[in-house]
């Protein structure tokens, strides 16, 4: 048996709307660990890595691993139906083939469940090895939901480069062109201001910008993002999910021909 | 002309 009990349940249903337009089905994988998942989008280009550890549960049961395959958009819609106050309770049988949402409104007074059915998928797991990175740049992640969007009005795709003047995000398209440059600001009042590079080399690296605008919809999950950099690798965008764990994006680069 | 990679070529499945 399986079953997890979250008091904050906004917070799944941010984790579900950060997602949902990435990636269509996946396997949540539930062990003595937490409640974790992988997935790619159907093009390969970007990964999602989520993971809740069980720690940050008021209660987590699992007595075997299970790996649950849901369809997230049909799961976002099922956790639109929880308010934001309420508490969420997720649970699964052994050898079922679905799994109960649960929804305490604070006071007791409102109590839903939902089923969903699960489905079988072909999961594609993908080893990612721990990295070393040129560059790690800590920012508000309002910010870089901001300079994402603001540049996605005039180009398709971002190149960021991090130099010892900051890190500079820049875009071309037909009416011009645009950069912003972010530097280095740890004299904030609140450290979830701040914007903190560490770099040990200089990189520049091209990604396509709708993705990057797809990750910028984990911003309400995280006051800071760290964007983690190397010239032969994919960025990482991970925003922290505050006591509990992380969600993790990969893009791979565009190279020029 | 930029050619977007995958994330095969730089990760493999497990």
């Amino acid at each position: 048996m399986f079953e997890l009990r979250l008091e904050q349940g906004s917070l799944l249903k941010k984790v579900m709307e950060a997602i949902k337009d990435l990636v269509n089905d996946a396997n949540f994988d539930c062990s003595a660990t937490g409640f974790s998942m992988q997935a790619m989008d159907s093009s390969h280009v970007a990964l999602v890595a989520l993971l809740l550890r069980s720690e940050g549960f008021e209660h987590y049961r699992c007595d075997r691993n299970i790996s649950m395959g849901i369809n997230l958009a049909n799961m976002a819609k099922i956790l639109k139906c929880a308010g934001n106050d309420d508490i969420v309770t997720v649970k699964a049988d052994d050898g079922t083939d679905s799994v109960t949402f649960m929804f305490e409104s604070p006071t007791q007074d409102k109590i839903s469940d939902f089923e969903l059915k699960l489905m079988d998928i072909d999961s594609e797991h993908l080893g990612i090895p721990e990295a070393e990175y040129d560059a790690i740049v800590r920012m508000p992640s309002a910010e870089f939901a901001r300079i994402c969007k603001d540049l996605s009005s005039i180009g398709d795709t971002v190149v960021i480069s991090v130099t010892k003047e900051g890190v500079k995000f820049s875009t071309r398209g037909d009416i011009g062109t645009a950069n912003i440059v972010c530097r280095q600001n740890t004299s904030v009042d609140k450290p979830e201001e701040a914007t903190i590079i560490e770099m040990k080399e200089m990189v520049s690296l091209t990604f396509a910008l709708r993705y990057m605008n797809s990750f910028a919809k984990a911003t309400p999950l995280a006051s800071q993002v760290t964007i983690s950099l190397s010239s032969d690798l994919p960025v990482v965008v991970e925003y922290k999910i505050a006591e509990m764990g992380y969600i993790r994006f990969y893009l791979a680069p565009k190279i020029e021909e | 002309h930029e050619t977007q990679l995958r994330l095969e070529a730089f990760y493999s499945f497990n």
